[in-house]
């Protein structure tokens, strides 16, 4: 096991409990800047983890990032491993994200989606949804991306428990996204909230359940396209980016229409890596790649996020 | 646990409108046990389905009877995931 979080191998996959060991590690060596808040349990118990990365203050303004709801999208929760890390290292070093944190606070869950993840690696390596079951059917689980209150029950979900797509008997059914929901609420003050999936190489803002444009539609545009130009400068990655119901298809119950709807100007959901050769099996030396690019598009909207306050 | 012997992921490239509108009926078919990993999109944009082995043959004669394009995207998947495993704990192991 490693000793600290220098010697934990971010090029590899990793279960659930060293993930855990890694978060706990990384609060013990940077007790002014990171801490652990659990925001609620799975369906099947386990902690929902959030690192808080702070600098001090009370409830600043805010960036959410969260990696995993899609339990199989190993790469994501491997990348988010990674992204703690680097908020760490680059506190105090990178003159952009220094800024940030001196006044905003970075709230980082990695494993959003703990039992299915749990799952991926212990009984079926291609789950994607929870693992609650569903009464009166033999199919376990919801997808926690069709399960928020955003058009939820439309086009774009199903309403078949057997489907990857169900979303659920209700809106927010789901621990894993009403402990979301319940902290999203009472903390506030997010000004940005970035959901990351993988894979189809693409950054996208809402809406996913309507036509409608949302009124913020031509600076998330630009945004977006700022952030995809950085992240190709890297290794030329090339991403999309628009709507999701203009870039992919109509999805309703979505993170982040939801939390578009509450406030939160600065919505987006990544779909990571394509090579077009292995799809959610993307192999472990293409994390830190994956990785290192999206970072730069992450830091892109977060650096516009503390220069336009609103 | 869940194994993945002979299942293959197809990437599937519609030309037109009309087909994509086939491949998308696919989902309806629940009889070929289809695990969408990409969705149907636009022409321009790729899908890409597991295919259990017990349906490979009905799915890919269905995409060629239609005159769809495809191609084997994986091969074997089960020995996609037995290498990743592998990796996993010859990386555990190591000092």
């Amino acid at each position: 096991e490693p000793r600290n979080s220098d010697s934990f191998d971010f090029a590899n996959y990793h279960p659930i409990n060293e993930i855990y060991a890694f978060q706990d590690m990384l609060v013990a060596e940077n007790p002014n800047l990171v801490s652990k808040i659990v925001i609620g349990q799975s369906y099947q118990g386990r902690d929902l983890n959030v690192l808080k990365f702070s600098t001090g203050g009370t409830n600043r303004p805010a960036i959410w990032i969260d990696t995993g709801i899609h339990s199989r999208e190993w790469v994501t929760q491997a990348s988010g491993t990674w992204f703690a890390k680097k908020i760490v290292t680059e506190y105090g070093r990178d003159p952009a994200l220094t800024a940030i944190l001196d006044k905003m606070d970075i709230f980082l869950e990695i494993v959003t989606n703990p039992d299915g993840y749990y799952y991926t690696h212990n009984s079926n390596r291609m789950w994607r949804k929870t693992r609650k079951p569903n009464s009166g059917s033999n199919c376990v689980g919801v997808d926690p991306n069709r399960n928020w209150d955003a058009g939820f029950g439309g086009p774009g979900a199903s309403g078949n428990p057997c489907s990857e797509t169900y979303r659920g008997p209700r809106a927010h059914s789901e621990s894993e996204v009403k402990s979301i929901v319940d902290f999203v609420k009472s903390h506030r003050n997010f000004k940005a909230f970035i959901s990351i999936h993988s894979y189809s190489q693409m950054l996208l803002y809402p809406y996913g359940y309507t036509r409608t444009p949302v009124k913020d539609q031509a600076e998330l545009h630009s945004l977006a396209k700022k952030a995809i130009t950085d992240l190709a400068s890297l290794y030329g990655t090339r991403y999309r980016y628009g709507s999701i119901i203009n870039t992919i298809y109509q999805a309703s119950g979505g993170t982040i229409d939801w939390t578009y709807n509450q406030g939160i100007k600065y919505s987006y959901t990544f779909e990571l890596r394509d090579t077009g050769r292995y799809g959610f099996v993307l192999p472990a030396n293409q994390i830190i790649p994956t990785a290192k690019e999206t970072w730069l598009a992450l830091m892109a909207i977060m650096d516009h996020t503390f220069k336009n306050p609103y | 646990k869940e194994t993945f012997e002979g299942h293959q992921v197809l990437r599937i490239v519609a030309k037109d409108e009309g087909q994509l509108s086939l491949i998308k009926a696919l989902e309806d078919m629940s009889e070929f046990e289809l695990d969408f990993w990409r969705g149907v999109t636009d022409v321009s944009t790729p899908v890409d389905i597991r295919v259990p082995f017990h349906s490979l043959q009905s799915v890919k004669i269905h995409l060629e009877g239609q005159d769809i394009e495809y191609s084997v995207m994986i091969e074997d998947l089960q020995a996609m995931l037995d290498k990743e495993q592998e990796e996993m704990v010859s990386a555990a192991r190591r000092p």
